[in-house]
């Protein structure tokens, strides 16, 4: 899955 | 959330943390770069525009408002609380940012993951952050001493940086999360704190104990 545009870190 | 992303974020809080108490209780911001801090206000706020259009969870939210506060507080107690502006100290932090600035800019225009404003500007602060501290650490060279608040707050900047590492290989094999961008411009960062830390070791840890009889 691609989560990287999640953006969830600090 | 894994345990090093944890500790990642806990070094972090606990650079500001040092930071902070450190001025307030010495209160002088001696030794600290202006610049840098600055730097820090626009990467935060240009990082946590998502405040607005996106919740992560409580934790993430905290942390975003006290990062973006706690930066914006330490810019005003060096600019007006405990001014630098008398002392010559200041004259030291001449870095010129506009090329971080610009070249940040430049770079986040070509690599993102989407031609939009948030992404572009999310992009520019991962680039900016990369390179933030660098002015503090020219200011460090110049006066060619490190006091105990810059070397224990870069420190724990550092270990920050250093956590998110793991935590990274952490995502990728377990989360299959994998941000490309995040992890460049981490690695250069990273890469310029332990830079620092070497040329630290090499010329005040080991001068001082070859000094010593």
């Amino acid at each position: 899955k691609n989560t990287a545009n999640a953006h969830d870190e600090l | 959330m894994n345990i090093f992303r944890i500790l990642g974020d806990l070094s972090h809080l606990t650079s500001i943390i040092i930071l902070l108490h450190t001025i307030n209780t010495n209160k002088s911001t001696t030794g600290i770069s202006l610049k840098t801090q600055i730097l820090y206000v626009i990467v935060f706020i240009t990082r946590y525009l998502d405040l607005f259009t996106k919740f992560i969870s409580v934790y993430n939210t905290l942390m975003k408002i006290f990062f973006i506060i706690s930066s914006v507080y330490i810019v005003y107690l060096i600019q007006y609380k405990y001014s630098q502006k008398h002392m010559v100290k200041q004259d030291l932090d001449n870095f010129k940012v506009e090329y971080l600035l610009a070249g940040s800019l430049l770079a986040s225009l070509i690599f993102n993951y989407k031609f939009t404003p948030l992404e572009i500007l999310w992009s520019f602060s991962l680039w900016l952050e990369s390179v933030a501290i660098l002015p503090q650490l020219m200011m460090l060279t110049r006066t060619g001493e490190a006091d105990m608040l810059t070397t224990n707050y870069i420190f724990c900047l550092g270990l920050y940086r250093a956590f998110y590492i793991p935590n990274w290989f952490y995502r990728y094999f377990a989360e299959g999360h994998f941000d490309k961008l995040a992890v460049f411009t981490g690695l250069i960062q990273t890469l310029l704190y332990s830079d620092f830390f070497y040329i630290y070791y090499k010329n005040v840890i080991q001068a001082r104990s070859s000094k010593l009889p």
